[in-house]
This record gives structure tokens, C-alpha cells and sequence, in this order.
């Protein structure tokens, strides 16, 4: 069995060991939650806060 | 190597270095440190360059039908067997990439052959090649010992070979010509401006129209208004030290490191040789033992192989896939059984073998996974899961099942066990900008559909339109990423979900139950992602907009459970569903 993931164009930066592994049509082992990529949409664009930079008053 | 007379003795590196002198200007410019200062050429073992590895001929005690194996690095190539002789000839030549640092020692076993049994390994030699090349000889071949594998002091045969390097101005000379005969379209020997534009394009070169121009005007140094074989090999050679011209391979498509020119040149040339047939010895085994065996060989000529870079094609090719294994960072093989292996290949990688398929055997894969469904899902089918276990020892790890084993009544619990909470921590699981793997599996990951079709999926039919069905339209998600995670049987079975939002919608699509695996995913005949019995999900997110996925069932395991409602909110790492045994 199989699952494949389409993502919207321009909106994922995946890892780039994976692409690079892929692109000589190797597969890569990986468990589930490891991380696959992020995306590249800046915080503007989504409306949500950078939790990271806020700061508790 | 074995009769070597020790090349590292002063007058061989000397002798060496003579035979190198010729490149000692490309390995400065090649070496040139950033500060300008030229790297010198220090020793023997700097060198780096093409060796041309030729076996000639053995002299055996026995008459036969015989092959050689070369293995060098990771690579091992094949000639062809002999006649019935005691005195076998094969001529077959190999060009070897010798790098800095790089494997120098190449290994030549030399086999008996037989049409039922596997071939048998009568003897071996060692050939060091940095060794035989800096050797002070006026004679073009060496004459090898071939040692008894069991008694390695017992000389069973002799091997004559011949080793010389390529000289890299030749090796230049001879790619453009090659380049030259390909993009010549009209035959005249020389490039006009649209056929060197054409040329700029094939190796991934997106110049400016001017900016071409430009170039080949610099090129055609005559000004005959074409660029002639000598005109192109000298922009080659000055140019790409300059602002490279060769960004891709137009033959594998690999994108090259236009920092190292040597290696650019000799990776073109290599997959040109492999292209155009031009080497004698057959390539792509990762073992002798491999390359020796008659049905690998007449398997091989199915699918097609590369010996240049390892992994590529693998999984087509070989009975243990390889896969990478990110967390250890090596290589691993995924043990598949030899007859299952040659049972896909003849049902997948043939217009024969689909066309038994169109001719039934889809109802007969439907029906076999219904029934092995009913039978994994009876009491008596428990007793199949210690057998299950002892063959994928090392694969599973029943410390993180959640259950003990008494726990699973039939073998399907089993399959579809589920771990422990914590098992599989979750990458940057605060930040939903972070997608993560949806399922324990062999990965592929594609910028775009295009990349996927050129390294992976060879089905001609295969698009996002088709994978999706037709209800759900593709536009939103044409020219996007796609990611393939398939699931071995040993693999924990539940599939998560890779990015936090909403769950818009589940689509059904009825349809076959063939194989996933990379050999039928690798056939060109078959499209089996489009046409396999699946579940698409749209999942609604803030990062990445729309998010396609697709559950796919294969032979024996076509049920797919999912654990999550239409228009639930859902976060990365949850678990979305499952497959099963069943239709």
C-alpha cells in the first residue's frame, strides 16, 4: 500500500536529503513524523502570529 | 594487485607522473583553491581521471563457457560468456572513474557458467590500478594469476589485461564531438546557431537569446557564421571554468556540480557510453555474485540500468531493492523472495505480462485480496504471526507496539497493530508550518510531477489529474510537490496525517489492486497509482493551502480504513487510518 501527498505549487520547501535521494531514484526510509518539509509561505500571507518571536508581557 | 611488481617504488610514481604530465594543467585548473594558488599534483595517489580497463583473454584449466566480473567501488560490470574453451577471449573493455580518495583497487573474479545451476567461481585476481598504470612497462597487457577462492595459494588460471588512462584532452575532444554528432542535426559537422541553442537548452542552460548569441559568437572563433567540432571544444574547455554551460546531464537528467569539471565531463561521458551502447562490459550489479547470475543478467536486459551512479534505477533492477535509511544514514536492501521478484517482472515489466492482466488477472488480483482479507481475519490466521515475525527479525521492534503479542487474535489485528503514544515523536510538532512523513515507509519526494515521471514513475500515463479521479479537480495543485510513501508488509501500517487543518473532503475511487512496488511503478506499461482502488483526501490547511491525500490499496492489503470525520480539524502526527488485508 502507498500514500501519496500532492502539495499546491510553490507552497512546500521539502527536505532537500529526500529530493536529493529521489533524484537518483533512491528511496529513503523514513518513519512517521520526521520531518518532510516547510512551508513557504511567509506569516503575512497565512495570518498567523510568529509564535516564536512573541514575547509574554 | 596480484603480479604487481610494486608501483609504489620511486621510478613507477616517476613513470607515473611522465604518463600524467598531460594532465597536470587540468588538475591545477581543475584543484585551484579559491586564494589562486595552484594545487600541484603531489603523488600517484592524486590522481584522478578515466582508467580504460580491458579484459582481454584468461588461459583456465578446463574447457568452459566463461565470464569475467570487474567490481570496482560499488559498481561490478559483466562481459559477455565465452565460447566452450579453455581459452576464453572477451575483449571487453571498461572506462573506470579514478578519484582522489576513490576505490583504486578493482577485483576480477572469473566464472564457469552452467544454463540450469548458478555459475560457478573458479578464480580471482586483485588489480590495483594506480599500480599497473604507474608501471614501467613497454608491454601494453599484463598477465594476472588467477587464485582458487577456497585455497588462495593455489594459482587456478592466468587473465591478461591491459589498463591505460585517458588522456582528459582526448576525453574533452571526444564530448564534443559526441555533442557535436548529437546536436548536428543536418549532418554538416558543424553547429549552426539554432542547433548550439538547442544544445544550450539540453544542458539545462535557461541563457538569455543574447546571451547565446553572444557565446557563440565567442565560439566561432573563424567566423563562418558555425561553430566546428574544435571551435566547440575550446568554448567547452574556457567556458565552463568562466560561467559553466553544462548545468544537467541531458541523458539521466542529474544535476551536476558545475564546480568539478572532470567529474562533469566524465559523468557525461559515461551515460553518453551507456546511452549509445559503446561499452562492451555490462553494468549495474552491486555484487560479482549478482553479475555472475544467468536470470539477473536476462533481467537486466528488461530493465534498463545505469552503472554510473549508485542507486539509480536500483529499484527496477535488483532483487534486494536498496533503500536509504535516513535515521542510520546507510544502505540498506529490502529483502524481497527471487520468485516473487521474477513473478512481477513477468506480470509488470512486459506488454505480455499486461496483457495476461487485461485479460483477467485484474479479477483474479481482486478476488485473491478478498480472499486473503477473510483469511487473515479468522482465529487460525494468528498462528501465522510468529513465522511473520521471525522473517522480518530486526525489522519489527514489538518494544513499541502498544499490545503484547497474545494480545492480536487474528493476523490482520496484528497487521494493523498500533504503537505506543510517543513511539514516533513528531517533528516541530508547535509549528505547523512543518510538515512531517505520514507513514513508517520508502520514501520519493518530487518538486513536481515532471521530476517524478523522469526519476520514478514510469507509467505513460500517469498525471495528477489521473491520480486524483475526477471528481476532484487538479488545477489547484498542477506543477506542486509530490511525495510517495510506500509501505513494506513489515512496516507499522497506520498512516498520520503530515500537516494540521481541516478535513474537506474523502473520495472513493474503485479500482484495481496491482502491486506498488517500485517494479511495477517502474514500468512504463502500467500505471498503477491511477488506476489502483484508492481514497483521496482534501485537507484544508494555513500553510499549504489544499493538501491531496491519496491512500492507495495494493494486492492482498486493498482496505483502507480512516479513523477521522469529513470536516474534522485535525493536527500533523494524528492518526488518519489504516491498511488492511482485504479487497
Amino acid at each position: 500500500s502507498t500514500v501519496i501527498c500532492v502539495f499546491e505549487k510553490d507552497v512546500i520547501d521539502l527536505d532537500k536529503d529526500l529530493l536529493e535521494n529521489s533524484s537518483r531514484s533512491l528511496e529513503t526510509l523514513v518513519s512517521v513524523g520526521m520531518k518532510l518539509g516547510v512551508s513557504t509561505r511567509k506569516q503575512a500571507e497565512t495570518g498567523m502570529p510568529n509564535l516564536e518571536k512573541m514575547v509574554l508581557e | 594487485g596480484d603480479g604487481g611488481d610494486g608501483g609504489g617504488s620511486s621510478g613507477g610514481k616517476s613513470r607515473l607522473r611522465q604518463r600524467l604530465s598531460l594532465h597536470h594543467r587540468f588538475h591545477r585548473r581543475r584543484s585551484r583553491p579559491d586564494n589562486g594558488a595552484a594545487a600541484l599534483l603531489k603523488s600517484a595517489d592524486d590522481f584522478a581521471g578515466i582508467a580504460l580497463l580491458t579484459l582481454r583473454s584468461a588461459e583456465m584449466g578446463f574447457k568452459d563457457r566463461w565470464l569475467a566480473c570487474v567490481s570496482f567501488g560499488e559498481q561490478t560490470f559483466r562481459t559477455a560468456i565465452s565460447d566452450h574453451t579453455d581459452k576464453p577471449a572477451w575483449n571487453a573493455e571498461k572506462k573506470l572513474l579514478l578519484e582522489r580518495n576513490g576505490p583504486r583497487i578493482a577485483r576480477i573474479s572469473v566464472y564457469e557458467t552452467n544454463r540450469i545451476s548458478k555459475n560457478n567461481l573458479i578464480g580471482y585476481c586483485e588489480l590495483d590500478l594506480l599500480e599497473v598504470l604507474a608501471k614501467d612497462s613497454e608491454s601494453e597487457s599484463e598477465i594476472l594469476n588467477l587464485l582458487d577462492p577456497s585455497k588462495s595459494d593455489v594459482v587456478v588460471g592466468t587473465i591478461m589485461v591491459s589498463c591505460s588512462v585517458e588522456d582528459p584532452m582526448e576525453t574533452e575532444k571526444s564530448f564534443a564531438r559526441r555533442i557535436l554528432s548529437i546536436m548536428d542535426y543536418n549532418e554538416d559537422g558543424k553547429l549552426s546557431f539554432s542547433e548550439f541553442s538547442d544544445m544550450m537548452n539540453a544542458f539545462g542552460n535557461q541563457l538569455a537569446a543574447n546571451k547565446k548569441e553572444e557565446l557563440f559568437k565567442a565560439a566561432d572563433i573563424n567566423g563562418d557564421g558555425a561553430v566546428s567540432m574544435d571551435e566547440l571544444a575550446g568554448l567547452l574547455a574556457i567556458q565552463q571554468e568562466k560561467e559553466p554551460l553544462i548545468n544537467c546531464c541531458p541523458v539521466c537528467g542529474e544535476v551536476l556540480h558545475v564546480s568539478d569539471k572532470l567529474n562533469t565531463v566524465v559523468h557525461l561521458t559515461l551515460c553518453f557510453d551507456e546511452g549509445s551502447g559503446n561499452q562492451i562490459m555490462t553494468g549495474g550489479f552491486l555484487t560479482d555474485k549478482q553479475a555472475s547470475s544467468g536470470w539477473m543478467f536476462k533481467l537486466s536486459e528488461w530493465a534498463h540500468v545505469s552503472s554510473y551512479d549508485i542507486g539509480l534505477n536500483y529499484g527496477s533492477s535488483a532483487s534486494n531493492i536498496l533503500v536509504f535509511d535516513r535515521r542510520t544514514k546507510r544502505l540498506v536492501e529490502e529483502i524481497i523472495d527471487g520468485k516473487i521478484v521474477l513473478s512481477m517482472r513477468a506480470i509488470y515489466q512486459s506488454k505480455f505480462g499486461l496483457g495476461l492482466i487485461d485479460t483477467g488477472a485484474k479479477e483474479i488480483l481482486q478476488s485473491i485480496s478478498e480472499k486473503q482479507g477473510k483469511k487473515m481475519n479468522s482465529v487460525e490466521s494468528a498462528e501465522d504471526i510468529p513465522k511473520f515475525l521471525d522473517f522480518f527479525k530486526d525489522q519489527i521492534n514489538m518494544a513499541e507496539v502498544k499490545y503484547p503479542l497474545e494480545h492480536f487474535k487474528t493476523f490482520n489485528e496484528f497487521f494493523i497493530r498500533e504503537l505506543k503514544p510517543g513511539a514516533r515523536p513528531i517533528a516541530a510538532m508547535e509549528h505547523d508550518n512543518v510538515a512531517v512523513c505520514a507513514a513508517d515507509s520508502r520514501l520519493m519526494a518530487f518538486n513536481n510531477v515532471e521530476d517524478s515521471t523522469r526519476f520514478w514513475i514510469k507509467g505513460k500515463k500517469f498525471s495528477i489529474q489521473g491520480l486524483l479521479g475526477n471528481e476532484i479537480s487538479s488545477s489547484s495543485f498542477e506543477g506542486g510537490a509530490l511525495v510517495i510513501f510506500r509501505l513494506a508488509p513489515q512496516d507499522y501500517h497506520r498512516f498520520h496525517l503530515p500537516v494540521t487543518g481541516i478535513i474537506e473532503q474523502f473520495v472513493n475511487i474503485p479500482g484495481c489492486l496491482f502491486t506498488v512496488n517500485p517494479i511495477a511503478v517502474n514500468s512504463k506499461y502500467c500505471n498503477v497509482f491511477a488506476e489502483n482502488k484508492r481514497v483521496v483526501s482534501i485537507i484544508s490547511t494555513e500553510h499549504f493551502g489544499k493538501v491531496a491525500f491519496i491512500a492507495i490499496g495494493a494486492t492482498m492489503v486493498g482496505s483502507i480504513t480512516f479513523v477521522k470525520q469529513e470536516g474534522e480539524r485535525v493536527k500533523k502526527g494524528d492518526e488518519f487510518g489504516y491498511f488492511s488485508f482485504g479487497g
